[in-house]
């Protein structure tokens, strides 16, 4: 059986004209085990 | 084979004879030690052919693994046993697994059974399981065990979506625009609206980005496509927390459950679901093998797909099911069935679908609650 996400994310933060870096990123590469609840990608706070 | 049979009517006729003054009597007796004969011999060539069949099999895995070492990523090549495949009524025997698995077994013969399943076969952690051994009563019961309080920590990060299950990462990347595809397998790719159904609002999120020019970013209050889809399908909560300028992606994420798997569907962010669809399609096997042979095999199979809206925007997941874990099951939605006996022929029906909460704010899921359970059969 296989799941599939498919979802919106951020890929640049200009708001208020501050630029700010949120990009999503995935932190898990193809190939890699994962398990329920670890991060599979995270954007960075401003 | 016919070796063996030779042996075997050699060995008969001389017993036969050594017999000696059988007469007619005698001449019957050999007939029949000749077909006594003919099943454990036919049974052998079986074995034997499975067997080199299953060796084939392990040497071209092997071979294929040997390659994802070296970095070389094996193609898409259809073979003939896919096409056979097709002619196998997959979904019968997918419900007659189920019906086999969900067989009561004794309660002192429950603990080797699953042992030998799962640690055996599948290298699972049966400490993790929520309850004793003997407490599942059958196989099917266990492979959808529930794991004990804090097996599972979720990533408490606020800015990380983390994953609905157990498994490994088939496939990740970035949808690009309208005609994105997502790779199935190197030379084999399907689009993700295939997948999400036409009615998706992936449709609307592709074509209508309100963040297109920089200039706009910041000027821009709900005017823009984009927007007007928020504004419409986002609940209060999370119409409140989108900021109004700010460049999104569209992302994918492809999951493979392997068998000993812990099978249980979680939310993989806060969100709300809007739609839920299912696709009553094929029941191909989802193994690594099936992947790279068979065309389609994503949006063939037997899918349910919630749609919805997080924080970011668009959300959707997409749960297919496979020959021996035929049928998805629904927490939030209990009633809800699939694997069914298809009445129709036609296996390109549309999807059927419910809308949730028809007031717009949708069936609220928290990030790590369960959503769903991939069962045997």
């Amino acid at each position: 059986s296989t799941v599939v996400l498919i979802f919106q994310a951020p890929i640049s933060g200009l708001a208020g004209g501050i630029s700010s870096s949120p990009e999503f990123k995935f932190c898990v590469k193809k190939g890699d085990k994962i398990r329920v609840g670890e991060a599979i990608g995270r954007w960075g706070s401003q | 084979h016919s070796a063996i049979l030779s042996r075997g009517s050699h060995a008969a006729r001389s017993s036969v004879g050594g017999g000696g003054g059988g007469g007619g009597g005698g001449g019957g007796g050999g007939k029949s030690e000749e077909n006594f004969l003919l099943v454990p011999g036919a049974t052998i060539a079986t074995i034997l052919m499975l067997g080199a069949l299953h060796a084939r099999r392990l040497y071209e895995d092997k071979k294929v693994e040997e390659l994802k070492e070296k970095g070389i990523e094996v193609e898409f090549s259809p073979d003939i046993k896919a096409a056979f495949l097709r002619l196998l009524p997959l979904r019968t025997m997918s419900r007659f697994w189920g019906l086999l698995a969900s067989l009561e077994l004794p309660v002192y013969v429950r603990p080797f059974v699953y042992k030998a399943w799962d640690a055996g076969l599948f290298h699972s952690n049966l400490e993790e399981a929520a309850l004793p051994l003997e407490k599942y009563a059958s196989l099917q019961e266990f492979f959808v065990r529930a794991l004990k309080e804090g097996a599972r920590p979720i990533d408490e990060d606020p800015n990380c979506l983390v994953s609905p299950v157990d498994g490994m990462v088939l496939r990740i990347g970035e949808l690009g625009g309208p005609g994105a595809m997502i790779e199935q397998v190197k030379g084999f790719s399907y689009s993700p609206f295939s997948l999400l159904g036409p009615r998706t609002s992936l449709h609307k999120v592709v074509d209508g980005n309100a963040c297109d020019e920089p200039s706009e970013l910041s000027t821009a209050q709900g005017t823009t496509k984009k927007s007007w889809w928020r504004l419409s399908f986002a609940s209060p909560k999370v119409r409140n927390s989108v900021p109004s300028c700010q460049m999104e992606g569209v992302f994918y994420c492809v999951l493979y459950l392997h068998p000993g798997s812990y099978h249980r569907v979680h939310s993989p962010v806060d969100w709300n679901v809007f739609v839920r669809r299912h696709f009553s399609g094929n029941l191909f096997p989802m193994n690594e093998r099936a992947t790279r042979t068979i065309k389609n095999l994503h949006i063939e199979n037997e899918r349910v797909v919630l749609e919805g809206q997080w924080r970011e925007g668009f959300m959707a997941l997409a749960a297919i099911g496979a020959t021996n874990i035929g049928s998805i099951q629904l927490y939030i939605e209990p009633e809800f069935r699939t694997n069914r006996p298809k009445l129709k022929l036609l296996s390109s029906e549309p999807p059927e679908e419910r809308v949730y909460d028809a007031e717009g704010t949708g069936l609220m899921l928290k990030k790590g609650e369960e959503v769903a359970a991939f069962n045997m059969g």
